[in-house]
Protein backbone atom coordinates (compact mmCIF):
# COMPACT_ATOMS: atom_id res chain seq x y z
CA UNK A 1 0.00 0.00 0.00
CA UNK A 2 0.84 3.57 -0.19
CA UNK A 3 1.35 6.03 1.83
CA UNK A 4 -1.65 8.97 1.64
CA UNK A 5 -2.30 12.51 2.64
CA UNK A 6 -5.10 11.54 4.80
CA UNK A 7 -3.15 9.07 6.89
CA UNK A 8 -0.19 11.68 7.39
CA UNK A 9 -1.91 14.59 8.47
CA UNK A 10 -2.50 14.03 11.87
CA UNK A 11 0.88 12.86 12.93
CA UNK A 12 2.26 15.89 10.98
CA UNK A 13 0.45 17.99 12.98
CA UNK A 14 1.11 16.66 16.24
CA UNK A 15 4.81 17.46 15.31
CA UNK A 16 4.29 20.77 13.80
CA UNK A 17 2.81 21.71 16.99
CA UNK A 18 5.65 20.21 18.90
CA UNK A 19 8.33 21.72 17.49
CA UNK A 20 6.08 25.29 17.34
CA UNK A 21 6.08 24.24 21.12
CA UNK A 22 9.41 24.15 21.11
CA UNK A 23 10.48 27.45 20.04
CA UNK A 24 11.42 26.49 16.37
CA UNK A 25 10.04 29.29 13.95
CA UNK A 26 7.10 28.99 11.74
CA UNK A 27 8.53 30.00 8.35
CA UNK A 28 11.00 26.92 9.24
CA UNK A 29 8.73 24.82 10.52
CA UNK A 30 6.27 25.01 7.49
CA UNK A 31 8.76 24.37 5.32
CA UNK A 32 10.05 21.05 6.64
CA UNK A 33 6.26 19.90 7.24
CA UNK A 34 5.85 20.73 3.46
CA UNK A 35 8.96 18.95 2.39
CA UNK A 36 8.27 15.73 4.39
CA UNK A 37 4.88 15.92 3.31
CA UNK A 38 6.39 15.57 -0.12
CA UNK A 39 8.37 13.10 0.39
CA UNK A 40 6.19 10.89 1.62
CA UNK A 41 3.45 11.03 0.08
CA UNK A 42 3.23 8.24 -2.46
CA UNK A 43 6.11 6.39 -0.68
CA UNK A 44 5.65 2.39 -0.33
CA UNK A 45 4.37 1.44 3.01
CA UNK A 46 6.44 -1.46 4.52
CA UNK A 47 4.68 -4.09 6.31
CA UNK A 48 4.32 -3.26 10.09
CA UNK A 49 5.46 0.72 9.80
CA UNK A 50 2.88 3.00 10.90
CA UNK A 51 2.54 6.40 9.62
CA UNK A 52 3.35 8.23 12.88
CA UNK A 53 6.85 6.37 12.67
CA UNK A 54 7.79 7.04 9.44
CA UNK A 55 6.50 10.63 10.29
CA UNK A 56 8.63 11.16 12.50
CA UNK A 57 11.61 9.46 11.51
CA UNK A 58 11.18 11.52 8.29
CA UNK A 59 11.28 14.83 10.58
CA UNK A 60 14.39 13.76 12.34
CA UNK A 61 16.44 13.17 9.36
CA UNK A 62 15.08 16.40 8.10
CA UNK A 63 15.92 18.13 10.99
CA UNK A 64 19.53 16.51 10.83
CA UNK A 65 20.02 17.91 7.90
CA UNK A 66 19.31 21.57 8.64
CA UNK A 67 21.52 21.36 11.60
CA UNK A 68 24.50 19.46 10.21
CA UNK A 69 23.86 21.32 7.20
CA UNK A 70 27.35 22.86 7.34
CA UNK A 71 29.58 21.21 9.63
CA UNK A 72 33.16 23.53 11.49
CA UNK A 73 35.19 21.91 13.94
CA UNK A 74 35.94 24.82 15.94
CA UNK A 75 38.99 23.40 17.68
CA UNK A 76 40.21 22.27 14.59
CA UNK A 77 40.18 25.40 13.39
CA UNK A 78 41.97 26.88 15.99
CA UNK A 79 44.50 24.72 15.22
CA UNK A 80 45.04 24.74 11.84
CA UNK A 81 44.69 28.27 10.89
CA UNK A 82 47.50 31.27 10.76
CA UNK A 83 47.66 32.91 13.94
CA UNK A 84 46.76 35.13 15.02
CA UNK A 85 43.23 34.29 14.99
CA UNK A 86 40.77 37.32 15.04
CA UNK A 87 37.35 36.45 16.12
CA UNK A 88 34.67 38.76 16.65
CA UNK A 89 31.28 38.21 18.56
CA UNK A 90 28.00 39.89 17.51
CA UNK A 91 24.18 40.14 17.94
CA UNK A 92 21.50 41.45 19.63
CA UNK A 93 21.34 43.01 22.95
CA UNK A 94 21.83 40.71 26.16
CA UNK A 95 22.60 37.35 24.10
CA UNK A 96 25.39 36.43 26.33
CA UNK A 97 27.74 37.37 23.96
CA UNK A 98 30.38 39.31 26.86
CA UNK A 99 29.87 36.00 28.96
CA UNK A 100 30.45 33.36 25.87
CA UNK A 101 33.31 35.19 25.25
CA UNK A 102 34.67 34.21 28.56
CA UNK A 103 33.51 30.74 28.11
CA UNK A 104 35.74 30.27 24.81
CA UNK A 105 38.47 31.94 26.21
CA UNK A 106 38.71 29.23 28.93
CA UNK A 107 38.00 26.83 26.66
CA UNK A 108 40.96 27.84 24.43
CA UNK A 109 43.15 28.40 27.46
CA UNK A 110 42.10 24.53 28.43
CA UNK A 111 43.65 23.47 25.22
CA UNK A 112 47.05 25.07 26.01
CA UNK A 113 46.20 28.58 23.25
CA UNK A 114 47.09 31.87 24.01
CA UNK A 115 44.35 34.27 24.38
CA UNK A 116 43.98 38.04 24.02
CA UNK A 117 40.53 40.15 24.35
CA UNK A 118 39.45 42.99 22.62
CA UNK A 119 36.72 45.08 24.84
CA UNK A 120 35.59 46.52 21.64
CA UNK A 121 31.86 47.80 23.17
CA UNK A 122 32.83 50.97 24.18
CA UNK A 123 29.31 51.79 24.28
CA UNK A 124 26.88 50.22 26.44
CA UNK A 125 27.64 51.38 30.49
CA UNK A 126 29.67 49.27 32.45
CA UNK A 127 30.75 46.91 29.59
CA UNK A 128 34.46 47.34 29.37
CA UNK A 129 34.83 46.48 33.61
CA UNK A 130 32.38 43.54 32.99
CA UNK A 131 34.91 41.80 30.45
CA UNK A 132 37.93 43.41 32.34
CA UNK A 133 36.19 41.42 34.95
CA UNK A 134 36.32 38.10 33.20
CA UNK A 135 39.50 38.47 31.49
CA UNK A 136 41.20 38.84 35.18
CA UNK A 137 39.11 35.88 36.33
CA UNK A 138 41.07 34.06 33.79
CA UNK A 139 44.34 35.66 33.63
CA UNK A 140 43.70 36.80 30.22
CA UNK A 141 45.03 40.05 28.82
CA UNK A 142 42.65 42.71 27.85
CA UNK A 143 43.08 45.37 25.14
CA UNK A 144 40.54 48.38 25.73
CA UNK A 145 40.49 52.14 24.86
CA UNK A 146 38.30 55.08 26.51
CA UNK A 147 34.79 54.95 26.82
CA UNK A 148 32.93 56.07 23.30
CA UNK A 149 36.57 55.07 20.99
CA UNK A 150 36.48 53.56 17.56
CA UNK A 151 35.68 50.03 18.16
CA UNK A 152 37.01 48.70 15.04
CA UNK A 153 40.46 50.79 16.82
CA UNK A 154 40.07 48.38 19.50
CA UNK A 155 40.39 45.19 17.50
CA UNK A 156 43.20 46.61 15.59
CA UNK A 157 45.30 47.18 18.19
CA UNK A 158 44.67 43.72 20.10
CA UNK A 159 45.71 42.16 16.73
CA UNK A 160 48.13 44.40 16.61
CA UNK A 161 49.37 43.30 20.26
CA UNK A 162 48.39 39.69 19.67
CA UNK A 163 51.41 39.26 16.78
CA UNK A 164 53.47 41.51 18.29
CA UNK A 165 53.41 39.28 21.60
CA UNK A 166 52.66 36.27 19.88
CA UNK A 167 48.85 35.38 21.26
CA UNK A 168 47.36 33.02 19.13
CA UNK A 169 43.48 34.04 19.46
CA UNK A 170 41.93 37.43 19.59
CA UNK A 171 38.72 37.15 20.84
CA UNK A 172 36.42 40.46 20.27
CA UNK A 173 33.37 41.53 22.32
CA UNK A 174 31.41 44.27 20.57
CA UNK A 175 27.93 45.87 21.96
CA UNK A 176 24.70 44.62 20.93
CA UNK A 177 22.84 46.55 18.66
CA UNK A 178 19.40 45.79 16.53
CA UNK A 179 19.19 44.73 13.66
CA UNK A 180 17.25 47.24 12.77
CA UNK A 181 19.74 50.16 13.25
CA UNK A 182 21.16 51.03 10.16
CA UNK A 183 24.07 52.90 12.44
CA UNK A 184 25.34 50.17 14.08
CA UNK A 185 24.88 47.16 11.38
CA UNK A 186 27.44 49.37 9.58
CA UNK A 187 29.55 49.90 12.51
CA UNK A 188 30.02 46.30 12.95
CA UNK A 189 30.48 46.27 9.17
CA UNK A 190 33.37 48.65 9.60
CA UNK A 191 35.10 46.52 12.13
CA UNK A 192 34.68 43.51 9.46
CA UNK A 193 36.97 45.93 6.51
CA UNK A 194 39.31 46.93 9.07
CA UNK A 195 39.82 43.82 11.18
CA UNK A 196 39.27 41.05 9.01
CA UNK A 197 38.27 38.93 11.48
CA UNK A 198 39.05 35.13 10.61
CA UNK A 199 35.47 34.16 11.65
CA UNK A 200 32.59 36.36 12.71
CA UNK A 201 30.59 34.82 15.29
CA UNK A 202 26.82 35.35 16.09
CA UNK A 203 25.26 34.99 19.38
CA UNK A 204 21.91 34.14 20.10
CA UNK A 205 20.06 32.59 22.69
CA UNK A 206 17.63 29.80 22.71
CA UNK A 207 14.63 31.86 24.70
CA UNK A 208 14.21 34.01 21.53
CA UNK A 209 11.18 32.67 19.34
CA UNK A 210 9.99 33.60 16.07
CA UNK A 211 12.42 36.65 15.63
CA UNK A 212 15.21 34.56 15.96
CA UNK A 213 15.32 34.10 11.98
CA UNK A 214 14.96 37.44 11.33
CA UNK A 215 18.07 38.50 13.49
CA UNK A 216 19.87 35.53 12.21
CA UNK A 217 18.67 36.54 8.41
CA UNK A 218 19.62 40.46 8.54
CA UNK A 219 22.83 40.05 10.78
CA UNK A 220 24.03 37.19 7.84
CA UNK A 221 23.06 39.86 5.16
CA UNK A 222 24.24 43.09 6.95
CA UNK A 223 27.24 41.66 8.17
CA UNK A 224 27.59 38.49 7.71
CA UNK A 225 28.22 35.51 9.97
CA UNK A 226 30.39 32.28 9.32
CA UNK A 227 29.03 30.46 12.93
CA UNK A 228 26.65 30.88 15.68
CA UNK A 229 26.77 29.96 19.07
CA UNK A 230 23.29 29.08 20.69
CA UNK A 231 23.50 30.51 24.48
CA UNK A 232 20.86 30.04 27.38
CA UNK A 233 19.77 26.56 26.70
CA UNK A 234 19.85 25.51 30.27
CA UNK A 235 16.36 28.44 30.73
CA UNK A 236 15.03 27.00 27.21
CA UNK A 237 16.13 23.03 26.75
CA UNK A 238 14.27 22.47 23.87
CA UNK A 239 16.54 24.44 21.90
CA UNK A 240 14.28 24.77 18.85
CA UNK A 241 15.47 28.46 18.23
CA UNK A 242 18.98 26.41 16.90
CA UNK A 243 16.80 24.98 13.78
CA UNK A 244 15.62 28.76 12.88
CA UNK A 245 19.19 30.05 13.29
CA UNK A 246 21.18 26.98 11.41
CA UNK A 247 18.29 27.23 8.48
CA UNK A 248 18.01 31.22 8.23
CA UNK A 249 22.03 31.62 8.24
CA UNK A 250 23.00 28.25 6.36
CA UNK A 251 25.64 28.11 8.96
CA UNK A 252 27.30 26.29 11.61
CA UNK A 253 26.34 26.32 15.09
CA UNK A 254 29.73 25.62 17.33
CA UNK A 255 28.45 25.65 20.55
CA UNK A 256 25.15 25.69 23.14
CA UNK A 257 25.79 28.55 26.30
CA UNK A 258 24.45 26.23 29.20
CA UNK A 259 24.70 28.11 31.80
CA UNK A 260 26.57 31.44 33.30
CA UNK A 261 30.15 29.74 34.18
CA UNK A 262 33.19 29.42 32.43
CA UNK A 263 32.79 25.45 32.14
CA UNK A 264 28.91 25.94 30.57
CA UNK A 265 29.78 25.83 27.05
CA UNK A 266 29.40 22.86 25.63
CA UNK A 267 29.87 21.26 21.47
CA UNK A 268 27.40 21.22 19.63
CA UNK A 269 25.71 18.11 18.94
CA UNK A 270 23.03 17.66 16.47
CA UNK A 271 21.76 14.30 17.17
CA UNK A 272 21.16 15.39 20.86
CA UNK A 273 19.38 18.65 19.52
CA UNK A 274 17.19 16.80 17.50
CA UNK A 275 16.27 14.14 20.32
CA UNK A 276 15.44 16.78 22.68
CA UNK A 277 13.11 17.97 20.26
CA UNK A 278 11.40 15.20 19.42
CA UNK A 279 11.43 13.79 22.74
CA UNK B 1 3.08 39.39 6.78
CA UNK B 2 -0.63 39.04 8.17
CA UNK B 3 -1.86 42.87 6.71
CA UNK B 4 -1.44 41.35 3.14
CA UNK B 5 -3.35 38.31 3.09
CA UNK B 6 -5.96 39.49 5.81
CA UNK B 7 -6.37 42.29 3.50
CA UNK B 8 -7.08 39.90 0.58
CA UNK B 9 -8.94 37.15 2.48
CA UNK B 10 -11.15 39.82 3.82
CA UNK B 11 -11.20 41.47 0.36
CA UNK B 12 -12.90 38.24 -0.94
CA UNK B 13 -15.39 38.88 1.99
CA UNK B 14 -16.08 42.16 0.94
CA UNK B 15 -17.02 41.08 -2.29
CA UNK B 16 -19.96 38.99 -0.99
CA UNK B 17 -22.34 40.51 2.09
CA UNK B 18 -22.01 37.47 3.78
CA UNK B 19 -19.78 35.75 5.75
CA UNK B 20 -19.50 32.34 4.95
CA UNK B 21 -17.70 28.99 6.85
CA UNK B 22 -14.52 28.78 3.72
CA UNK B 23 -13.73 32.64 4.15
CA UNK B 24 -13.76 32.80 7.90
CA UNK B 25 -11.51 29.48 8.00
CA UNK B 26 -9.00 31.04 5.42
CA UNK B 27 -8.46 34.37 7.78
CA UNK B 28 -8.43 32.61 10.63
CA UNK B 29 -5.82 31.01 9.46
CA UNK B 30 -3.96 33.69 8.49
CA UNK B 31 -4.97 34.87 11.49
CA UNK B 32 -3.21 32.09 13.49
CA UNK B 33 -0.27 32.01 10.84
CA UNK B 34 0.33 35.69 12.06
CA UNK B 35 0.09 34.94 15.90
CA UNK B 36 2.27 32.22 15.49
CA UNK B 37 5.18 34.39 14.42
CA UNK B 38 4.27 37.27 16.80
CA UNK B 39 5.10 34.62 19.53
CA UNK B 40 1.93 33.80 21.17
CA UNK B 41 1.38 30.90 22.96
CA UNK B 42 0.39 27.97 20.94
CA UNK B 43 -2.54 26.88 23.19
CA UNK B 44 -3.63 30.55 23.23
CA UNK B 45 -3.58 30.59 19.56
CA UNK B 46 -5.57 27.70 19.02
CA UNK B 47 -8.06 28.82 21.79
CA UNK B 48 -8.49 33.16 20.19
CA UNK B 49 -8.98 31.54 16.78
CA UNK B 50 -11.82 29.03 18.44
CA UNK B 51 -13.33 32.09 19.80
CA UNK B 52 -12.53 34.31 16.66
CA UNK B 53 -14.45 31.49 14.28
CA UNK B 54 -17.20 31.12 16.18
CA UNK B 55 -17.78 34.99 16.83
CA UNK B 56 -17.08 35.41 13.08
CA UNK B 57 -19.77 33.21 11.89
CA UNK B 58 -22.50 33.77 14.58
CA UNK B 59 -23.26 36.83 12.37
CA UNK B 60 -24.48 35.58 9.21
CA UNK B 61 -25.24 38.70 7.76
CA UNK B 62 -23.55 41.81 8.20
CA UNK B 63 -23.66 45.37 6.43
CA UNK B 64 -19.03 45.02 6.06
CA UNK B 65 -18.02 41.76 6.71
CA UNK B 66 -14.18 42.77 6.72
CA UNK B 67 -14.30 44.97 9.26
CA UNK B 68 -16.80 42.45 11.25
CA UNK B 69 -13.89 40.13 11.23
CA UNK B 70 -10.59 42.72 12.32
CA UNK B 71 -12.84 44.13 15.46
CA UNK B 72 -13.60 40.09 16.45
CA UNK B 73 -9.66 39.75 16.03
CA UNK B 74 -8.83 42.95 17.86
CA UNK B 75 -11.69 42.30 20.54
CA UNK B 76 -10.42 39.20 21.48
CA UNK B 77 -6.74 39.82 21.52
CA UNK B 78 -7.68 43.08 23.65
CA UNK B 79 -9.40 40.73 26.11
CA UNK B 80 -6.43 38.41 26.62
CA UNK B 81 -4.24 41.63 27.15
CA UNK B 82 -6.51 44.23 28.72
CA UNK B 83 -5.77 47.73 29.77
CA UNK B 84 -1.95 49.17 30.90
CA UNK B 85 -1.15 48.59 34.23
CA UNK B 86 -0.72 52.56 35.95
CA UNK B 87 2.54 52.50 38.27
CA UNK B 88 1.32 55.52 40.25
CA UNK B 89 3.33 58.79 40.51
CA UNK B 90 3.53 58.05 44.35
CA UNK B 91 6.27 57.19 47.37
CA UNK B 92 6.62 53.34 46.84
CA UNK B 93 9.53 50.79 46.38
CA UNK B 94 9.52 49.03 42.67
CA UNK B 95 11.74 45.88 42.74
CA UNK B 96 12.63 44.16 38.81
CA UNK B 97 12.73 40.88 38.27
CA UNK B 98 13.25 38.95 34.66
CA UNK B 99 15.37 36.47 32.84
CA UNK B 100 19.41 37.13 31.79
CA UNK B 101 19.75 40.10 29.91
CA UNK B 102 15.91 41.09 29.07
CA UNK B 103 16.91 44.96 30.16
CA UNK B 104 16.34 45.52 33.77
CA UNK B 105 19.36 46.99 35.28
CA UNK B 106 18.86 49.53 31.57
CA UNK B 107 14.65 49.80 32.37
CA UNK B 108 15.83 50.91 36.15
CA UNK B 109 17.20 54.08 35.41
CA UNK B 110 14.79 54.32 32.22
CA UNK B 111 12.30 54.02 35.19
CA UNK B 112 14.17 56.75 37.66
CA UNK B 113 14.49 59.04 34.56
CA UNK B 114 10.61 58.52 34.21
CA UNK B 115 9.78 59.68 37.83
CA UNK B 116 12.37 62.24 38.04
CA UNK B 117 10.61 63.55 34.88
CA UNK B 118 7.41 64.00 36.81
CA UNK B 119 8.61 65.47 39.78
CA UNK B 120 9.30 62.65 42.04
CA UNK B 121 12.78 61.82 43.63
CA UNK B 122 14.09 58.93 42.21
CA UNK B 123 16.61 56.44 43.80
CA UNK B 124 18.03 53.09 42.84
CA UNK B 125 19.33 50.01 44.65
CA UNK B 126 21.45 47.59 43.00
CA UNK B 127 20.74 43.83 44.74
CA UNK B 128 22.79 42.13 41.94
CA UNK B 129 25.74 40.72 43.57
CA UNK B 130 26.57 37.59 40.75
CA UNK B 131 27.26 39.79 37.28
CA UNK B 132 30.47 40.77 36.90
CA UNK B 133 30.43 45.03 37.24
CA UNK B 134 26.52 45.01 37.79
CA UNK B 135 26.82 47.83 40.28
CA UNK B 136 29.10 49.80 38.01
CA UNK B 137 26.84 49.65 35.09
CA UNK B 138 24.07 50.61 37.16
CA UNK B 139 26.27 53.23 39.25
CA UNK B 140 27.16 54.69 35.46
CA UNK B 141 23.69 55.10 34.71
CA UNK B 142 22.15 56.68 37.76
CA UNK B 143 25.34 59.73 37.44
CA UNK B 144 24.13 59.81 34.37
CA UNK B 145 21.12 61.45 35.53
CA UNK B 146 22.19 62.63 39.18
CA UNK B 147 19.64 59.61 41.06
CA UNK B 148 21.57 58.54 44.00
CA UNK B 149 22.40 55.12 43.97
CA UNK B 150 23.49 52.48 46.78
CA UNK B 151 25.17 48.80 46.71
CA UNK B 152 26.91 46.49 48.73
CA UNK B 153 29.62 48.22 48.47
CA UNK B 154 28.49 50.48 51.35
CA UNK B 155 27.89 48.00 53.55
CA UNK B 156 31.05 45.55 55.19
CA UNK B 157 31.60 42.57 52.72
CA UNK B 158 29.51 39.73 52.79
CA UNK B 159 26.13 40.95 53.38
CA UNK B 160 22.75 39.32 51.47
CA UNK B 161 20.84 40.63 49.27
CA UNK B 162 18.01 41.23 51.84
CA UNK B 163 20.22 43.29 53.89
CA UNK B 164 21.76 45.34 51.53
CA UNK B 165 18.35 46.22 50.18
CA UNK B 166 16.94 47.01 53.55
CA UNK B 167 20.24 49.16 53.91
CA UNK B 168 19.37 51.03 50.71
CA UNK B 169 15.51 51.85 51.73
CA UNK B 170 16.74 53.23 55.14
CA UNK B 171 19.07 55.13 53.37
CA UNK B 172 17.07 56.46 50.68
CA UNK B 173 14.33 57.13 53.29
CA UNK B 174 13.80 60.94 51.93
CA UNK B 175 13.41 59.63 48.35
CA UNK B 176 10.33 58.30 46.77
CA UNK B 177 11.07 56.26 44.45
CA UNK B 178 13.36 53.27 45.35
CA UNK B 179 13.96 51.42 42.57
CA UNK B 180 15.89 47.59 43.31
CA UNK B 181 17.44 46.25 40.34
CA UNK B 182 18.01 42.42 40.96
CA UNK B 183 20.25 39.22 38.86
CA UNK B 184 18.76 37.68 36.07
CA UNK B 185 17.20 33.87 36.76
CA UNK B 186 14.86 31.58 35.46
CA UNK B 187 12.26 28.88 36.60
CA UNK B 188 14.37 26.32 36.97
CA UNK B 189 17.26 28.26 39.20
CA UNK B 190 15.63 27.45 42.89
CA UNK B 191 17.65 29.40 45.20
CA UNK B 192 17.54 32.17 43.00
CA UNK B 193 13.65 32.01 42.92
CA UNK B 194 14.13 31.52 46.57
CA UNK B 195 16.16 34.36 47.02
CA UNK B 196 13.19 37.26 45.53
CA UNK B 197 10.51 35.41 47.42
CA UNK B 198 12.59 35.94 50.88
CA UNK B 199 13.14 39.84 49.49
CA UNK B 200 9.54 40.41 48.42
CA UNK B 201 8.61 39.31 52.04
CA UNK B 202 11.31 40.97 53.66
CA UNK B 203 11.26 44.65 51.77
CA UNK B 204 7.67 44.42 50.53
CA UNK B 205 8.03 46.02 47.49
CA UNK B 206 4.40 47.84 46.28
CA UNK B 207 5.44 47.15 43.18
CA UNK B 208 6.96 43.90 41.72
CA UNK B 209 7.90 44.32 37.73
CA UNK B 210 8.90 41.53 35.23
CA UNK B 211 10.86 42.80 32.62
CA UNK B 212 10.26 40.16 29.65
CA UNK B 213 11.94 40.69 26.25
CA UNK B 214 9.83 41.24 23.71
CA UNK B 215 11.35 38.46 21.25
CA UNK B 216 10.91 35.47 24.04
CA UNK B 217 9.19 32.81 22.35
CA UNK B 218 6.87 29.51 23.93
CA UNK B 219 8.63 30.31 27.56
CA UNK B 220 6.84 33.58 28.42
CA UNK B 221 3.61 31.53 30.23
CA UNK B 222 6.24 28.88 32.28
CA UNK B 223 8.57 31.72 33.09
CA UNK B 224 5.90 34.40 34.67
CA UNK B 225 4.13 31.78 36.32
CA UNK B 226 7.14 30.94 38.05
CA UNK B 227 7.84 34.59 38.39
CA UNK B 228 4.46 35.20 39.51
CA UNK B 229 4.44 32.13 42.21
CA UNK B 230 7.26 33.68 43.69
CA UNK B 231 6.60 37.23 44.22
CA UNK B 232 3.54 38.01 42.59
CA UNK B 233 3.75 40.53 39.94
CA UNK B 234 2.21 43.39 39.59
CA UNK B 235 3.27 44.37 36.28
CA UNK B 236 5.28 44.15 33.30
CA UNK B 237 7.83 46.09 31.28
CA UNK B 238 8.64 44.90 27.74
CA UNK B 239 11.82 46.17 26.14
CA UNK B 240 13.74 45.77 22.92
CA UNK B 241 10.34 46.20 20.93
CA UNK B 242 12.77 48.62 18.59
CA UNK B 243 13.89 45.31 17.30
CA UNK B 244 11.26 43.86 14.93
CA UNK B 245 9.78 40.78 17.72
CA UNK B 246 6.33 41.54 18.22
CA UNK B 247 6.00 40.49 21.67
CA UNK B 248 3.19 37.91 22.00
CA UNK B 249 4.76 36.57 24.69
CA UNK B 250 3.21 39.43 26.48
CA UNK B 251 0.00 37.80 25.63
CA UNK B 252 0.56 34.98 28.04
CA UNK B 253 2.38 37.57 30.69
CA UNK B 254 -0.25 38.93 30.90
CA UNK B 255 -2.85 36.18 31.38
CA UNK B 256 0.08 34.08 33.82
CA UNK B 257 0.29 37.09 36.00
CA UNK B 258 -3.31 37.99 35.86
CA UNK B 259 -1.83 41.89 35.53
CA UNK B 260 -1.05 44.27 32.57
CA UNK B 261 1.65 45.95 30.57
CA UNK B 262 2.65 49.09 32.20
CA UNK B 263 5.80 50.54 29.87
CA UNK B 264 7.24 49.84 26.92
CA UNK B 265 11.04 49.24 26.07
CA UNK B 266 12.10 51.27 22.55
CA UNK B 267 15.74 51.63 22.78
CA UNK B 268 19.30 51.87 24.41
CA UNK B 269 19.08 55.45 26.07
CA UNK B 270 17.52 56.13 29.21
CA UNK B 271 14.52 58.12 27.72
CA UNK B 272 13.79 55.18 25.13
CA UNK B 273 10.55 54.17 27.56
CA UNK B 274 7.02 54.52 26.50
CA UNK B 275 3.98 54.16 28.43
CA UNK B 276 1.92 50.63 27.00
CA UNK B 277 -0.99 51.72 24.76
CA UNK B 278 -3.02 48.52 23.94
CA UNK B 279 -4.20 49.35 20.11
CA UNK B 280 -0.50 50.45 19.15
CA UNK B 281 0.77 47.39 20.16
CA UNK B 282 -1.46 45.41 19.15
CA UNK B 283 -1.44 46.93 15.17
CA UNK B 284 1.89 46.53 15.85
CA UNK B 285 1.79 42.81 16.66
CA UNK B 286 -0.48 42.01 13.75
CA UNK B 287 1.87 43.78 11.13
N1 LIG C 1 21.18 31.06 32.14
C1 LIG C 1 22.10 31.51 31.29
N2 LIG C 1 22.44 32.81 31.33
C2 LIG C 1 23.38 33.23 30.46
C3 LIG C 1 24.00 32.38 29.51
N3 LIG C 1 24.89 33.13 28.80
C4 LIG C 1 24.83 34.39 29.29
N4 LIG C 1 23.92 34.45 30.31
C5 LIG C 1 23.53 35.60 31.11
O1 LIG C 1 22.86 36.53 30.28
C6 LIG C 1 23.08 37.85 30.76
C7 LIG C 1 23.62 38.70 29.63
O2 LIG C 1 24.92 38.22 29.30
P1 LIG C 1 25.99 39.15 28.58
O3 LIG C 1 27.19 38.31 28.37
O4 LIG C 1 26.16 40.43 29.31
O5 LIG C 1 25.23 39.43 27.23
P2 LIG C 1 25.68 40.38 26.05
O6 LIG C 1 25.21 39.78 24.78
O7 LIG C 1 27.15 40.63 26.11
O8 LIG C 1 24.88 41.70 26.37
P3 LIG C 1 25.09 43.16 25.73
O9 LIG C 1 26.56 43.35 25.58
O10 LIG C 1 24.46 44.07 26.68
O11 LIG C 1 24.40 43.11 24.41
C8 LIG C 1 24.03 37.71 31.94
O12 LIG C 1 23.26 37.70 33.12
C9 LIG C 1 24.68 36.37 31.72
O13 LIG C 1 25.13 35.77 32.91
C10 LIG C 1 23.60 30.99 29.48
O14 LIG C 1 24.06 30.17 28.68
N5 LIG C 1 22.66 30.63 30.39
N1 LIG D 1 17.70 47.99 21.71
C1 LIG D 1 17.35 47.90 23.00
N2 LIG D 1 18.24 47.44 23.88
C2 LIG D 1 17.87 47.38 25.17
C3 LIG D 1 16.59 47.76 25.64
N3 LIG D 1 16.56 47.58 26.99
C4 LIG D 1 17.77 47.08 27.34
N4 LIG D 1 18.56 46.97 26.24
C5 LIG D 1 19.92 46.45 26.13
O1 LIG D 1 19.86 45.08 26.45
C6 LIG D 1 21.12 44.67 27.02
C7 LIG D 1 20.86 44.02 28.35
O2 LIG D 1 20.39 45.02 29.25
P1 LIG D 1 20.63 44.90 30.82
O3 LIG D 1 19.95 46.09 31.42
O4 LIG D 1 22.06 44.69 31.12
O5 LIG D 1 19.83 43.58 31.10
P2 LIG D 1 19.62 42.86 32.50
O6 LIG D 1 18.26 42.29 32.51
O7 LIG D 1 19.92 43.78 33.63
O8 LIG D 1 20.68 41.70 32.41
P3 LIG D 1 21.12 40.74 33.61
O9 LIG D 1 21.32 41.58 34.81
O10 LIG D 1 22.36 40.08 33.14
O11 LIG D 1 20.02 39.75 33.78
C8 LIG D 1 21.96 45.92 27.10
O12 LIG D 1 22.77 45.96 25.93
C9 LIG D 1 20.95 47.04 27.05
O13 LIG D 1 21.47 48.24 26.54
C10 LIG D 1 15.64 48.25 24.67
O14 LIG D 1 14.49 48.60 24.96
N5 LIG D 1 16.09 48.29 23.38
MG1 LIG E 1 28.21 42.40 26.22
MG1 LIG F 1 21.28 43.54 35.16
Amino acid sequence: TVLGEKELRAPLEELEVALLENDAALSVVEELISQVKRDLVGKRKKWGVDAEGLVKNAIRDALLNILSAQKLDFDEFVSNREKPINIAFIGVNGTGKTTTIAKVAKRLLSYGHSVVIAAADTYRAGATEQIEQHASNLGIKLIKHQYGADPAAVVYDTVKYAKANRKEVVLSDTAGRMHTSVNLMEQLNKIRRVTKPDMVIFVDEAVAGNDAVERAKRFDELVGIDASILTKLDIDENGGAAISIAHSTSKPILFLGIGQGYEDLKKFDAEWLVDKLLS
Amino acid sequence: KLSNSLKETVRKIAMSNRIDKHIVDEVVRDIQRALIQADVKIALVKELSNRIRERSLKEKMVLNPREHVIKVVYEELMTVLGKAVEVPLASQKIMMVGLHGTGKTSTCAKLARYFQKKGLKPAVICADVYRPAASEQLRQLCDRIGVPFFDSANLPQGKGVVEIVKAGVEEFEKYDVKIIDTAGRHALEQEMIEEIHELRAKVKPEQRILVLDASIGQQASVQARAFDDAIGITGIIITKMDGTAKGGGALSAVSETDTGIAFVGTGETVDDLEKFESDRFLSRMLG
